[in-house]
């Protein structure tokens, strides 16, 4: 694993989260259920916990965008890449940008949104990219992934928890 | 005209090849990764770390394992932070 230079991470264990827009590939719940099971991922693991909020500003603002968004960081059309975030930090730090020209899918028929959304949201956290292939946070993506047997990789908690520690008891 | 049609292939795999390795490996945009050059070591270079990153063996060569990686989605992420 690996973390940001500097190892920024979160200097408080409860982030807020918003989802600012939906794309129309998927309904809204599905969506929403993605996003969540994504957080419980990380959550299992750390002492972290996440709350939705539906206005203001979140820690985590989770947006679905095409081309250039608003960031200097343009997204390039249907494949290759198909999301980005930020390490945490304030304002854009933390936050999550999903491609909106992939075709966002609750199984593995098109680009699976849970497993983008839990390999993005540890960049919010402060992982970088991994090197090991069976980890969550290698930066290709897998759609041979077993979604009913997904597990973070050992990489993953080990990396998770050079930044937060265990869960408390 | 197959020939014609080749010859597109390869210039897009190339394009695309170049724009990874500057996207993600900090190949410097001035660098021409086709141009043939007296001095292709910066190339070979960037080629080969991302062969170690992603797990390929390390060949320095664009060969079918590496620009079948090179294909697949990806996050946005550079693996090279700046």
């Amino acid at each position: 694993f690996s973390t940001f230079p500097g190892m920024p991470k979160w200097r408080k264990t409860h982030l807020t989260y918003r989802i600012v827009n939906y794309t129309l590939d998927l309904p809204r719940d599905a969506i929403d259920s993605a996003i969540e099971k994504a957080l419980t991922v990380w959550e299992k693991v750390t002492p972290l916990t996440f709350s939705r909020i539906n206005e203001g500003v979140a820690d985590i603002m989770i947006i679905f965008a095409v081309r250039e968004h608003g960031d200097f960081s343009p997204f390039d059309g249907p494949g290759n890449v198909l999301a980005h975030a930020y390490a945490p930090g304030s304002g854009i730090d933390g936050d999550v940008h999903f491609d909106d020209d992939e075709k966002w899918t609750k199984d593995t028929s098109g680009i699976n949104l849970f497993l983008v959304a839990a390999h993005e949201l540890g960049h919010s956290l402060g992982l970088q990219h991994s090197t090991n292939s069976e980890a969550l946070m290698y930066p290709v993506y897998n759609k041979f992934t077993d979604l009913a047997r997904f597990h973070l990789s050992q990489d993953d908690v080990n990396g998770i928890q050079s930044l937060y520690g265990p869960p408390t008891a | 005209y197959p020939l014609d049609r080749a010859a597109k292939d390869e210039d897009d795999s190339m394009n695309l090849v170049q724009r990874y390795l500057e996207n993600y490996y900090n190949l410097e945009k001035d660098v021409k990764l086709f141009v043939r050059r007296k001095d292709s070591a910066p190339v070979v270079k960037k080629i080969q770390e991302m062969q170690r990153f992603l797990g390929l063996e390390v060949t320095g060569k664009l060969d079918s394992d590496t620009l079948e990686v090179i294909r697949k989605p990806r996050c946005g992420i550079p693996d090279v932070g700046h």
